[in-house]
């Protein structure tokens, strides 16, 4: 049975798609069975693994919303040992229709139940709203959500809105939301502002936050233009350490050996 | 009678907070008068400004839904010499609430008509998506939509579906919109790819890329937590000429000396 862990943090730009992407090339690594699912209209996490999102024709669109089966909308790239549910363009019309269907925010959890089996991990990217799809994308968080955050002043701002969603999802929809944890992300070790704003995050969230810090290296921005996660692009990095680091804990965490 | 620039783009943390808020204190440090709309429930560019957020009574929301007057709404900063209707928590729900009102595309530009003649700028600061509140903004763009593009291989994905959503408001709701301009941002000298971004985006804008490229500079991260604009934060930095070049670049072209 899959473990699902979905990334949220309705901060633009925090490092949301390429924590997806590169903490699911690591699960890879080690040998898990990793399925990334792309609920963001832009088709970021699509792209950061090479694929034209405008060649997608079955993607998280057509089967959260068309009912279209799931396991042959799947993507497999054999050399990075992931699956994706790629987002296509029809996923910008979402969230108006998914207004008016039936389970509306059940749609993405009801969509993954036939493949759990398939799966070690599967990590679902969101957009940086709170809007309907990420509201999924908390549901189907059957293990928890991953916030990252960026270690600048500006991230910090919106976290009390992120956690009054998740209150608001745990109290309505879904009781066992969890928080599985929080990752800084894009550290800049010449600046007192990012020690101060994990020191500030640790505050909000005592037991949650990873001891793996991402820094920030240009490194991580160049990789999607190459369709590679940082394990391939530039394995012997800083961020990729960081990434297999975080991986190593994640799995230790969930006691898998 | 006010021109009124719209930041916009659905990618999140490419710059559209700080561009407003920085050309916003060029323009005041020019001799304008300016007024800055923060249409983000995260509030960025209310807390970029200084102010708590969660003390604003009378915000965008009320303004906009609640049909609050605009006037006493707006506090002003007189050492910045800037003005601001700020975003108050209330905002986070306006998304739902915008789809049953009456004129729902047009609330933002028909609250601002009662004072155009008491600002020479007004620049509306977005979220990152492309919802009601978004397309709120687009509509009160009277002179236009400005949008800020980090120099990263993922900003360039989104793109086509800015522009896409630009046309059907021409088509349907606002015919006039225009692109007034593209603002490189974050250009990081070091890696080949921040050039190629700029390259690919003056091809899809051909005419309307500015001169002015706004390079990363930490200090641009810096600047909100101490509630200042790069020029009173770090005058002399390279982030700082930078958001002066862009600003002398728009009084320029809008034939204002
Ligand atoms: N640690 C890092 N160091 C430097 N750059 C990074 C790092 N992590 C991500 N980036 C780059 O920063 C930009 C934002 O990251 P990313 O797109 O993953 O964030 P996101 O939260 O998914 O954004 P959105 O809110 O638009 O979905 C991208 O260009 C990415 O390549
Ligand atoms: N040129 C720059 N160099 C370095 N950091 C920058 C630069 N411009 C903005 N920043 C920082 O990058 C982060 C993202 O910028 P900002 O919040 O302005 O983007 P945004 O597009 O408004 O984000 P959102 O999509 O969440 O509204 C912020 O922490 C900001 O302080
Ligand atoms: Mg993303
Ligand atoms: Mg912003």
């Amino acid at each position: 049975m899959a473990k699902v862990y979905t990334l949220v943090n309705q901060k633009g730009g925090v490092g949301k798609t390429t924590s997806a992407i590169n903490l699911g090339a690591y699960l890879g690594y080690f040998g898990q069975k990793v399925l990334i699912v792309d609920l963001d209209p832009q088709a970021n996490a699509t792209s950061s693994l090479g694929i034209d999102k405008s060649t997608v024709k079955n993607g998280t669109y057509e089967v959260v919303i068309g009912s279209v089966p799931i396991a042959p909308s799947i993507l497999h790239n054999p050399r990075l040992k992931i699956s994706i549910l790629p987002a296509s363009p029809a996923l910008a019309g979402a969230e108006i229709e998914l207004l008016d269907l039936p389970r509306r925010e059940f749609r993405v959890r009801e969509a993954l139940e036939p493949i759990l089996d398939r799966y070690n991990y599967i990590l679902i990217d969101c957009p940086p709203s709170l809007s309907i799809i990420t509201i999924n994308g908390l549901i189907a968080a059957l293990n928890g959500v991953l916030i990252p955050v960026q270690c600048e002043y500006l991230a910090l701002e919106g976290i009390g809105q992120l956690t009054q969603t998740i209150k608001r999802v745990q109290a309505s929809l879904y009781p066992e939301l969890i928080v599985r944890g929080v990752l800084m992300t894009m550290y800049d070790g010449r600046t007192r502002l990012a020690a101060d704003v994990v020191n500030e995050i640790k505050k909000y969230f005592p037991t949650q936050v990873f001891q793996t810090i991402v820094p920030r290296s240009i490194r991580l921005a160049e990789a999607p233009s190459y369709g590679l996660p940082i394990a391939l692009y530039a394995p012997s990095s800083g961020a990729a350490k960081a990434y297999m680091d975080l991986t190593r804990e994640i799995l230790e965490q969930d006691g898998v050996h």
